[in-house]
């Protein structure tokens, strides 16, 4: 699962 | 977020100041790769466009800034404040060559086909070989200061946490992105050489050399 908007890791 | 996450950001973070440090107490940026960079600069530049358009946390937002602050700092005092002091003659690994490789990849291996996610994994490949230009120039001149080595050390370490934070991240939350997490071992394997050079010879206190 990937978050396509939101990709909290730097 | 999680101790590995935690600890790989607070790494990357102190590798970036030691570099800054090291430029401004010495007043001099010899040894350092202003190619290398230049690179992370569009690393950071290119990834954190979400700045503008989605907020996550403070601790994101400020850490993005900082970022992307220092690293065009440290551009800014290379290539201009100490200049004189650049030893570009040495700093000759073609950038170019990684470069535009890697748009062409990012445009044809992305999770969606966006620019923002165009440019973000633009980015995530670009930041696995951004410290090639620095490696290579450290190969050429054979020496890199202590410091140069530490802030190298402090680099290498954050994406090989980041790693853990993955296989963390995979079994507690079964959250993965596979181009982060080959891009990121591809990173990490590039500093293994020079991990092996770290703790033989700086932390023995001895200079770091390489064998030519």
């Amino acid at each position: 699962w990937i978050n396509r908007q939101i990709k909290d890791e730097l | 977020m999680n101790i590995f996450r935690l600890a790989g950001d607070i790494s990357h973070l102190l590798a970036i100041f030691i570099l800054l440090i090291k430029i401004w107490r010495s007043r001099s940026c010899a040894g350092i790769s202003g190619k290398s960079q230049v690179l992370f600069g569009m690393v950071f530049l290119t990834r954190y466009l979400d700045l503008f358009t989605s907020f996550i946390s403070v601790y994101n937002t400020v850490m993005k800034v900082i970022f992307i602050l220092a690293t065009l700092v440290t551009i800014y005092l290379v290539f201009f404040k100490f200049r004189a002091t650049y030893d570009s003659n040495n700093d000759t690994f073609r950038a170019e060559l990684l470069v535009i490789p890697i748009a062409g990849l990012a445009v044809l291996v992305n999770h969606e086909f966006s620019l923002f996610e165009i440019l973000w994994t633009f980015s995530i490949y670009l930041e696995s070989v951004s410290i090639m230009p620095q490696l290579y120039m450290i190969s050429k001149t054979g020496e890199a200061e202590t410091i140069t080595s530490h802030y190298l050390f402090a680099l290498g370490l954050y994406r090989g946490l980041y790693i853990v934070n993955w296989v963390w991240r995979y079994y507690t939350e079964q959250f993965y992105d596979w181009i982060a997490i080959v891009a990121g071992v591809v990173q990490t394997l590039l500093y293994c050489d020079f991990f092996y050079l770290y703790i033989t010879k700086v932390i023995k206190g001895k200079e770091m050399s390489l064998p030519a």
